[in-house]
Parts: structure tokens; sequence; C-alpha cells
């Protein structure tokens, strides 16, 4: 089973053309193995991003040296994995 | 022992086999209302099942409504679960719907995508395509929702396997799309597609794979708006509407588009709630206020569907 430990759900706020072309380039880089869940729309408009623990500080350092604004949504994908887990073993009982 | 709806839990994820046997308590709790038929088999040999709502006559106008072609959008066949049983249940009792069941049938495919769903619930949580083999190629899978004969391979869509927007080899390859298309072409008399995905709160119409407006842009647009309102009304969620090319991007190949395409006017896409904080993992205690605010937008669409009839 693949498990998520670490990974973590970046929301990206780009606030120009500009920075969603950055953003489109960087979601094509495929070694990063990004997980886009919601893809840019336009400038202000959020985009989201499951990253790998493995690539979260190249992708961290890509958004700040662009100053492309971002936050945490799910801070590891895992923890809420295990939380839906066992709800769903809870209901079942 | 007697199966009975009243001890499902909707307000908890349940797996695929658990979701197929609840489709069977609700043909048994409603026996003149809800029949469970197969449309096919998905890739890995898994039955494709449609619920049939309706109160009789023959090959009536249809509405086809389905939850779960990306697979990892829990949220949809979580929903579509509670919808269904909303429809069995409001027969006789709310006007909307008894006077949309009294002229017309309606279809609903809860698991739509059963390889992809049994997948995340085994495997990886994550996968959002088919399980179909690619040849030349390690990555499995197709974009379900990519895959359909309408702009197929263009904008929004990859031509790489490894994708999670890959179109596949060619339109209508994956047999979960092809059994849709084959069942709604053969009935002929389906009068509205509404597919129901998650997350970012929009409701979304013709065309996405040309920023041209459709035809019906004027209609569809204004019947959108008052879904979403009325969606709005029990929880203050607020959707963005319009069509797919400008409210999202670009995107070739969607189911909604071949509807349309084939002379299904009431094509629309629904992206179901999101809070800003979980995403694809939206905890099961909302699976309930989502389906609930959702309701009144379904109703709004099918009862416009109802009375204007073409």
């Amino acid at each position: 089973e693949k498990i998520f430990v670490g990974d973590q759900v970046l929301r990206i706020t780009p606030s120009d053309e500009e920075q969603i072309t950055l953003l489109r380039t960087l979601y094509e880089v495929t070694e990063l193995q990004l997980d886009v869940w919601r893809h840019p729309t336009s400038p202000g408009q959020p985009t989201d991003l499951r990253v790998s623990f493995s690539s979260l500080q190249a992708v961290k350092v890509f958004l700040e040296h662009h100053s492309i604004s971002y936050s945490i949504m799910i801070e590891n994908v895992q923890e809420l994995l295990d939380e839906e887990k066992k709800s769903m073993m809870k209901s079942k009982r | 022992i007697g199966r009975s709806t009243d001890s499902f839990d909707f307000a908890s994820y349940h797996t695929i086999d658990e979701i197929y046997d609840w489709m069977d308590t609700l043909v048994d709790g409603h026996p003149n209302l809800v029949s469970k038929f197969q449309i096919g088999q998905s890739y890995e040999n898994r039955p494709l099942y449609v619920l049939k709502f309706s109160t009789g006559g023959s090959n009536r106008p249809a509405i086809w409504l389905d939850t779960g072609i990306h697979s990892r959008e829990w949220i949809t066949q979580a929903t579509g679960l509670w919808t269904a049983n909303k429809i069995a249940e409001e027969y006789g009792k709310d006007p909307s719907i008894t006077a949309i069941l009294d002229s017309m049938d309606i279809f609903f495919e809860i698991i739509t995508n059963p390889d992809g769903f049994a997948y995340t619930h085994s495997s990886n949580r994550m996968w959002r395509k088919t399980r179909s083999i690619n040849a030349g190629s390690s990555c499995v899978g197709v974009d379900p929702n990519r895959n359909w004969d309408a702009g197929f391979g263009g904008f929004g869509s990859s031509s790489n396997p490894c994708s999670e927007t890959y179109h596949g080899p060619y339109p209508h390859s994956e047999r979960e799309v092809k059994s849709i298309v084959d069942f709604i072409r053969s009935h002929g008399n389906v009068k509205s597609v509404i597919s129901i995905h998650s997350y970012s709160q929009m409701l979304l119409f013709p065309y996405g794979y040309t920023t041209a407006p459709a035809p019906d842009y004027q209609e569809l647009n204004e019947l959108a708006k008052k879904a979403v309102t009325d969606l709005a009304a029990l929880y203050g969620t607020k959707y963005t509407y319009g069509s797919i090319a400008d409210t999202i991007y670009l995107a070739d190949g969607t189911t909604v588009d071949w509807a349309y395409e084939n002379g299904i006017k009431y094509s629309f896409t629904f992206e179901l709630r999101d809070t800003g904080r979980y995403g694809f993992l939206l905890p099961s205690s909302q699976i309930i206020p989502t389906a609930t605010e959702t309701w009144p937008a379904l109703l709004d669409i099918m009862v416009h569907v109802l009375e204007h009839p073409y």
C-alpha cells in the first residue's frame, strides 16, 4: 500500500499570469512527481498541489524564490488518511 | 434477515462491496421504483451497475447521473449514495421529484470507475484514473474524463500515460466510458447528463474544448445561476459557474462535451464542496452537509429538464 508520510498539500495563490506560467512549468517537471489537485486558472485563484516529502524542499524553494504566495493546506497527508481509515473501521463496527 | 436502508450509515465512506450490497437493499426497499442493471464491465471485470428510477412507461425521456468517475473523489460516491436514497425516499412526498419521475426516468451510476475506486481502498488512496494497462508504458490508467470523443486529445489532456490527465490511446478506449456511451446512444432519449466531481465548488457546462460559447449558453448559464443560488441557501457554500473553458481551463475529451455534442442539451458537471482544508480527503462528517446542499441544485436542473422538453 502506498503511504504518504510527510507529504503535504500546498495551496498556492499566483498573483499574475507570469506566476501562473511559472507554476505550469513547475508542474511539468516529472522528476518531482507532483500531484496537481487543482490546476492554476487565473490570478488570485488558488491551485492545490500534493508534494511528496522528498520534493517538498525543492518546491518550497522554487515558490519562495519567485515570491509565489502559498500556505500548507494539509500538513501530513498520511495523518488524514489514518484518521479516515479509523473512522471507516469505527463505522463498520 | 431482511435488509433495510435504515441501517446504512450514509455519513461514512464505504467500500465497493458495501456499496454494491446497498444497491440491492435499495432495490429491495423500493421494488416498484428502483431497479439495478449492468451496462458493462470494467477493465478488471467489475460490473458497471446503474440504478434505474422509473414509475413505468416505455423509453421515457431520461436523466443520467454519475458519480466517482475520478475514483479518489470519495465525496462524490458518498453523495451519490445519499442522493439515490433521497430520490427513492422522496418519490410520492416531494412534489418536484414526484413530477419528474411521473414523466421521466433517472439513471444513476454511483461507482463509475470501480477499478480505480477499489484501488483507492486497497493500494493508493490518491488514485484518479482507470486501471487499464498502457502498451509500452509502465504507467497504468487513463483519465476517464479526457477519454470522450469531443475534441479528444488536445488542450488540458496529456498524451503521456504517466500523467493524471492521460487521454488514452483513442476515444472511448476505456470500457468504463464506452459502456456509458453505448448505453446513452442505445437509449436514445436521454435529455440531461449530470456528472459529479469534487472539489472546487463549481457548476460547469459545455464547452471545455473550445472557448466558443455553446449554442444554448444563455439558458445553461441562467439555469446554473439558479442552481448555485439554491445550493448556497443551506450553508452559504459559494459556487462559481460557467463553461468549463471559461471557468477552469480548456479541457478536451470531457463527459459533458460529448453529451452536448450528441444532442443532450442539459449537460452539467459539478465540482462539489471544498472547505479549503482537505481537498480530496474531505472528512466523512461532511458527507451529509455536502449531499444535502447539492440536492436543491440537482432538483433545479432536473425540474428544468422536465419543464423544457425538446
